[in-house]
């Protein structure tokens, strides 16, 4: 564990507070995309497959436990609960995502460390994490005023795997051996796609002004 | 803690 990675781990747990808080505060969802949500929580069952089989810390459990649980917690407010769901955008939350699900998982069968069910459903998780937010971004330039929940969420969602690229520049530079292309690669396309989102929350953090994507 | 394929992260 080097600060890079625990500073990733911590932004990207902020992340999910700060969307947990901005649900349960305004017992709303607006703003955010469902369908992130669900590859999200896609994202993670596929990824953690070695939950209950290989323990590596109570940290590593824990926040498996967590991502999981969080994830599928904030699609069932999405879906069912009587309140929130009212609030979801349904008509502007349109992206569709099976081509994502799909070209991820081809891809992992084609790219992966090796060919078990365990580690293709890894570099599956890893291709898919990459393209998970392009619902939410579609979402946001649709919706016009961004609320700062929101905002500050899909920040620290953008903000984590940027951390986690300085911890694999770390680990590279440190441990003999070291090589992790395909989270590597994935990475940097996964933040290289908040660049415009970045670049707008600066400018409206500068001028203090509202979050605002074009169209 | 370590894991032979190398997934010790997130």
């Amino acid at each position: 564990m080097n600060i890079f990675r625990l500073a990733g781990d911590m932004t990207h747990l902020l992340s999910i507070l700060v969307l947990l808080l901005k649900i349960y505060a305004t017992k709303s969802c607006s703003g955010i995309s469902r369908k992130t949500q669900e590859l999200y929580a896609i994202v993670f069952m596929a990824r953690y497959l070695d939950l209950f089989t290989d323990f590596i810390s109570v940290y590593n459990t824990f926040m498996k436990l967590i991502f999981i649980a969080s994830s599928l917690a904030i699609v069932w407010c999405m879906r069912f609960h009587p309140v929130v769901r009212r609030s979801y955008d349904r008509e502007l939350d349109t992206f569709r995502y099976f081509f994502l699900v799909g070209a991820s998982f081809a891809l992992a069968l084609v790219w992966h460390d090796k060919f078990t069910l365990q580690e293709v459903f890894w570099a599956f998780s890893i291709y898919l994490e990459a393209v998970a937010i392009l619902p939410q971004l579609v979402l946001l330039q649709r919706s016009g005023n961004v609320d700062n929940l929101t905002g500050q969420y899909v920040f620290f969602l953008g903000a984590y795997r940027a951390f986690y690229i300085l911890n694999w520049i770390y680990r590279y530079m440190t441990e003999p051996r070291f090589t992790r292309w395909i989270a590597g690669i994935s990475g940097v396309v996964q933040t290289a796609l908040y660049a415009d989102f970045f670049y707008y929350y600066f400018i409206s953090w500068k001028n203090n002004s509202k979050l605002k994507l074009p169209a | 803690g370590y894991k032979e394929n190398g997934k010790d992260e997130l």
